[in-house]
């Protein structure tokens, strides 16, 4: 590959319609790139406040955006990520790209009116999401 | 190969609907998804229904879960880390059935007292009982100098047998509570742990009756004509159960608080072992001791 290899080293490095900073700036700070997001509904929305008293508002957020190609040390992927994004880079692009989704979670408590009357609080497990990685 | 992908999708659809019980608990019982491998929560989502109508809980009862939830939990409904107890369920539960008698006596001080049927089929299997109160609500804020002492008699009834087995005498619970009653008190919490622990497990129904006197902790019983004093009546009680719900879908806080660690906060084993050569068990106290630092 030492011919493509050389030609891809004549070829420009920055485009000339792109100064340096911006080149620079689109690897530091890439455009949406897999993070995480915040969606406030309240259980009103959901027609459940009948049945749920609190909280009035919950922010489960979720996971979204593209992911990077080095993905190893920003998001604690696993190895297989990487390959998973080589193969879909250079051998068959019908494999999926890595996808963003939450890593981590934090619990929710809920006070609840059950159906004879009594009233419950509860705590759930991963009900928010706190993380996101590329998997 | 077929064989062996029909068994693993048997176990992991038998392991989804395991998994799927949890959340139900979030549904109403009627709306329950026996077959369903979804959790009925979405159920609920797709519908979006709010559920089947429901009996209204009691608004004192309210207030009182209303006010426990500040205390546990944050605004956006984020339990407070600063909490050391296990449980992760309390369930609040008003008599369904209490047989009306004199609603206290104001002039001596005899409190409400009555029979009480509390119907706990919430309760689910996975929820064990750690704690259980009942709660008397004050109605109007009572105005004593001095603290009032109240003695407490609580029956708990065996419920009915099913004929095979004779019914056991019932539990008849005598104790002594001193209250100190002032102006901010709402509500009087009588812990019935103990009493309750064997039954709440194997019944579903818990009947008992409870009677109260109160008087002034230095006088003599109510029948002292100067111990006379105003009682404010006092509705009757709720019957609360904390308990430890033990599913996957609830919050462990222990298990949070001790187990849970990000892969890259565990040190490697390897680079540990190398630096303590004299052997595997002398590196694992240096870890921990380290840890416990």
């Amino acid at each position: 590959g030492q011919e493509t290899a050389v030609s891809e080293l004549k070829k420009p490095l920055v485009p000339a319609s792109l100064n340096m900073s911006d080149y620079v700036n689109q690897f530091l700070f890439p455009q949406n790139e897999c993070e995480l997001h915040d969606f406030r509904l309240s259980f009103s929305q959901l027609k459940w406040d009948n049945w749920i008293v609190a909280p009035h508002r919950y922010n489960p957020r979720y996971c979204k955006g593209d992911c990077p190609r080095a993905v190893r040390h920003r998001y604690g992927s696993p190895v297989h990520t990487v390959v998973q994004n080589i193969i879909y880079e250079t051998l068959d692009s019908s494999v999926p790209r890595p996808s963003c989704v939450p890593a981590k979670y934090s619990p929710l408590s809920v006070l609840t009116i059950e159906p004879d009357g009594s009233i419950a609080y509860k705590e759930y497990e991963d009900m928010i999401a706190t993380k996101c990685t590329c998997r | 190969s077929q064989a062996s992908r029909r068994e693993a999708q048997i176990a992991a659809s038998s392991e989804l609907e395991s998994e799927a019980e949890p959340w139900s608990l979030l549904q109403p019982a009627d709306r329950r998804d026996k077959s369903g491998l979804l959790p009925p929560l979405f159920k609920v989502l797709s519908d979006g229904q709010g559920g089947a109508p429901r009996l209204q809980p009691d608004s004192r009862a309210l207030q009182y879960m209303k006010k426990l939830y500040k205390e546990y939990a944050t605004k956006e409904g984020i339990p407070k880390s600063n909490r050391s107890h296990l449980y992760n369920t309390i369930r609040l539960f008003t008599p369904c059935a209490q047989h009306k008698q004199a609603l206290g006596d104001q002039v001596t001080g005899i409190l409400p007292s009555g029979n009480l049927l509390f119907n706990l089929d919430r309760v689910t299997t996975v929820e064990h009982l750690l704690k259980s109160v009942l709660l008397y609500t004050i109605n109007n804020s009572v105005s004593f100098s001095s603290p009032v002492k109240c003695v407490c008699n609580l029956v708990i009834k065996e419920p009915k047998s099913s004929g095979k087995t004779l019914s056991r005498a019932p539990h008849s619970f005598t104790f002594n509570s001193q209250f100190e009653f002032g102006k901010k008190h709402k509500w009087i919490e009588i812990d019935v742990t103990t009493l309750l622990q064997p039954l709440v497990a194997s019944n579903k129904k818990i009947h008992m009756s409870v009677n109260f006197t109160c008087m002034r902790h230095h006088l003599q019983p109510p029948l002292a004509q100067d111990g006379l004093f105003n009682m404010t009546l006092l509705v009757f009680p709720s019957l609360i159960l904390y308990l430890n719900d033990t599913s996957a879908q609830a919050y462990h806080r222990w298990y949070s608080l001790h187990y849970k660690r990000s892969p890259s906060q565990v040190p490697d084993q390897k680079s540990n072992l190398s630096a303590y050569p004299v052997g595997e068990e002398a590196a694992r106290d240096g870890r921990f001791s380290r840890h416990r630092r």
